[in-house]
């Protein structure tokens, strides 16, 4: 799930 | 999740543990750059504001206290351990880095996905993260030929961003709506500072010598 702003990257 | 980003973020998290090692083990941080270590930790001060506010898997969060831990961890191993700071290369390591941090706050607050304090840092972070291991880059130059930790750190470093553009690739091709520009190009600039470097690492391991770096 992707979070609320967008970046689900590290 | 897809086996790129998973062997980017692995090969990331190897780097700041060889970093680690070789500090820990060594007791010394001969050939790394202060200021570097400095700029990562910004970086992942600024990219990680939603670590409390945003839950994204366990995985995520982990990774991201592991980063901001291990980065502030060894920025403060080389500025007070009494050993350790000793053999940090102070007249080596001038890179004015504070051009680096204007210049990437100035291009975050024209370039960014939402005006927003979040996106704003967030654009910064990346933008920084592309240029942060130019003071590295030129200590190893200035210093010559490198211990290989610290070459080993430098590669590794470089390699977690070459996996991230094969995952940009990936999920383009696979959803739908992926688009982030500003991390794609961000880290194609990233990984192309380290072209050199890979280039001059594979030579000295293709001729098992130690690495030289044009003065």
């Amino acid at each position: 799930s992707s979070s609320i702003n967008g970046h689900d990257e590290l | 999740m897809n086996i790129f980003r998973l062997a980017g973020d692995m090969t990331h998290l190897i780097s700041v543990l060889v970093l680690l090692l070789k500090i820990y083990a060594t007791k010394s941080c001969s050939g790394i750059s202060l200021k570097t270590q400095e700029l990562y930790a910004i970086v992942f001060v600024t990219r990680y504001l939603d670590l409390f506010t945003d839950f994204i898997s366990l995985y995520n969060t982990v990774m991201k206290l592991v980063f901001i831990g291990s980065s502030l961890a060894i920025v403060w191993c080389m500025r007070y351990h009494r050993v350790v700071r000793r053999s940090y290369d102070r007249e080596l390591d001038t890179f004015r880095y504070w051009i680096l941090l204007g210049v990437s706050f100035i291009l975050a607050l024209v370039l960014h996905e939402k005006f927003t304090l979040q996106e704003v840092f967030w654009a910064f972070s990346i933008y920084l993260e592309a240029v942060a291991i130019l003071p590295q880059l030129v200590l190893l130059q200035r210093s010559g030929n490198v211990d290989n930790l610290a070459g080993q750190y430098v590669f590794f470093l470089g390699a977690y961003r070459a996996f991230y553009i094969l995952n940009w690739i990936y999920r383009y091709l696979t959803e739908q709506r992926f688009t982030r520009w500003i991390s794609c190009v961000s880290g194609l600039v990233q990984t192309a500072l380290y072209a050199d470097f890979f280039y001059y690492y594979f030579i000295s391991w293709k001729n098992n010598a130690k690495l030289q770096l044009p003065a």
